[in-house]
């Protein structure tokens, strides 16, 4: 049912933000107390991901499929981060944080066209 | 529903802009006969930083190839990010000779360019004031088409280029540029406007203050309203290139090059100039 | 019901790109045929935003109300644009048609936030 | 429900600082006692275009008055327009002296950063070589500390700084900024940290390094952070401002202002030394 559809949108673009908060806490803080709730949010994230086919259909099957990538992408751009800010590597972690917030912004804009693709239908 | 078995992005300079929309035509029909899905997303109105941005999400997305207008040199990284990821570019209309973009497809800019220039040159017998009305002073394959006419009159002493303008691709910015250099050049007897649009932004002014008669107007490509201003007269001629083939084939292209196949990096597709005798 | 909410908010972003597209069109076409529909897109939008109670509540009311003037700031700034532009003043038009297009994506993101909060309520 | 009289919005350099979030307090304690909501809202991290975005959503938003630090010369446009269409606006930590703003509330930037370097002059007998993380080379209030301490220090030609870095008023950049100081200073005896986060900051490297003893730290504001590493002895002193309190009086002001009463137009609040015995 559509609500059900529109609340797994809202998760998806919610549990995105919190990735990313959550990977930033870490970067500030630096202790493992903030690592683990990074790697939480990572698995809840993945978790609506795999959700996504219960919202795809013959007109949105390209946008969901560009989202579904988005979010892989967001996630692997976050490991690259973590990565390299474990190894020291302050300069490239910078770069790749940049952008994973770029990406997370993606996110957000696709989630309003699929709210708005279901909203119109 | 079956899924395409790719998944390709064209991004154009200018979705709403109706060149354009012929190639999204020709990409979208190779589209329906290779078994793709090409998606035709941009910005509504030229915008560098947009473009750019589409670009980013094509990659994020991970598209399987990005067809792209190449613009100008701010595109050069994208581009190589695309490449670096595995996602493979053509470039269509604009090159970017310097990315990493696998083939183009389009128009030799400079060639065409100097076509027009022989073509006014002749047209007015050696002797003419022009005012260039151009799409982007940024614009590679503008660049081109006004360095191609200038090399072309060069030769003829009495041919003078008197200002070159950009008209933001847009149609009304052609026509205020028009008018600004009637103004400061009253007897200006010639234009050329290198992008679609600027042909009718051209003729516009120049009707409006009927000089129709006695200026001489050569515009670019073929655009239902571009040669219904030619078959009335009021456009001389114009620099006709093939939008519909420069999806087409730039889409057969990304298939090829989505297979594992290589491709021919260069792909002109010839420009020619079209009168009313030709319609 | 919270559908209707979701539809109204909706409906809202749609009409002020629809607002915004209109007046696009009237300003490169410039005849009166292309005047008249952006004349109907305003008075669709305001439809719209004086249904803005229906989702008011004491959490979000704040953000209803910067919404509402957000609506009422853009309406304002097109009119700017077509006055301008009808007198010639083209430099001035160009101006304001640019910073109509920027509260058009504030409201956008606004709806957004607000969807958010329906969702999450 | 009832809604309040007033509607304000207070947009900080940095949503998720401390700091910021003790101005935060202040206002909305403020807002209560007076009959208006304040929005706390802007960029989570120091972002200048962010910042400025919010300000023009502030402004289309109608908002009944903005209070706003005024971090560099670009926010005078903005803050300019705010007033135009008639949002009072009071600048709040930094001030914006040039803008049309109708008050400021905050330290007195010079004479804090004055008072630090005789601070830090007689700390040291007259005799140290300095590094100073300061939060941005372009905001005026940190600009004005460094002024201030540069100015009161120099009269002591033992006391040599020998660098200034930004830290982004960012923690995690002021250890990287004061390492990058100690690999190129290895003899510096003394840090001055002008924005909050600077001196938890440069703590964490002088600790890392084994250097606590013989390194001198003065930092700037009361986090309790920053208390707690002076009770240990990690940090020397810290200049402390008064945010809440200018959270608290710049509401009261804009509270005035909408009420259409005159305001003084500059209020600052003293700040002053703060050690482990006054703890
Ligand atoms: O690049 C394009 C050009 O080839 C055409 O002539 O006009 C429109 C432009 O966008
Ligand atoms: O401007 C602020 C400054 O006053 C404080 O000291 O540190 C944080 C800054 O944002």
């Amino acid at each position: 049912r559509i609500l059900n559809r529109l609340y797994l949108l809202n998760e998806i673009s919610q549990k995105t933000d919190d990735v990313y908060d959550r990977l930033n806490a870490y970067l500030v803080e630096q202790t493992p107390e903030y690592y683990q709730p990074y790697l939480d949010a990572r698995l809840a994230l993945k978790e609506q991901q795999s959700r996504l086919r219960m919202i795809e259909n013959k007109d949105n099957y390209l946008t969901i499929e560009n989202y579904d990538n988005m979010i892989t992408s967001f996630l692997e751009k976050g490991a690259i981060v973590s990565g390299a800010f474990q190894e020291g590597k302050i300069n490239q972690y910078a770069t790749h944080l940049s952008q994973a917030e770029n990406i997370a912004q993606f996110i957000r804009e696709t989630t309003l066209e699929l709210l708005n693709e279901e909203l119109t239908r | 529903f079956t899924k395409p078995q790719y998944h390709f992005v064209l991004i154009p300079e200018e979705m709403d802009n109706p060149y354009w929309q012929m190639i999204e035509q020709g990409a979208k029909e190779a589209a329906t006969k290779y078994d793709a899905a090409v998606e035709y997303t941009g910005p509504e109105q030229t915008d560098m930083d947009q473009h750019i941005k589409v670009m980013e999400m094509a990659i994020a997305s991970k598209a399987d190839g990005i067809l792209t207008q190449g613009l100008t040199e701010e595109m050069i990284p994208v581009i190589n990010e695309a490449i670096q990821q595995g996602i493979p570019v053509v470039t269509l209309d604009t090159d970017a000779t310097d990315s990493r973009r696998l083939a183009y497809v389009g128009t030799d800019n400079y060639a065409a360019g100097f076509l027009a220039g022989q073509t006014l040159a002749k047209a007015t017998n050696g002797s003419a004031k022009v005012g260039i009305i151009t799409g982007s002073l940024q614009s590679t394959s503008q660049q081109e088409r006004v360095n191609g006419f200038r090399d072309a009159v060069k030769q003829n002493t009495e041919i003078e280029i008197v200002a070159v303008e950009p008209s933001n691709i847009s149609r009304v910015q052609a026509a205020d540029k028009t008018y600004q250099i009637f103004t400061k050049y009253p007897d200006v007897t010639a234009f050329f406007g290198t992008s679609a649009l600027d042909g009718p932004g051209i003729s516009a002014t120049v009707q409006s203050l009927g000089r129709t008669k006695d200026v001489y107007i050569l515009a670019f490509d073929t655009l239902p309203e571009t040669l219904k201003l030619i078959k009335q007269g009021t456009i001389d001629a114009t620099v006709a290139q093939q939008p519909y083939e420069m999806g087409y084939k730039g889409l057969e292209l990304m298939v090829d090059i989505a297979n594992g196949e290589n491709v021919q990096e260069i792909n002109y597709l010839e420009a020619q100039i079209v009168r009313s005798s030709d319609l």
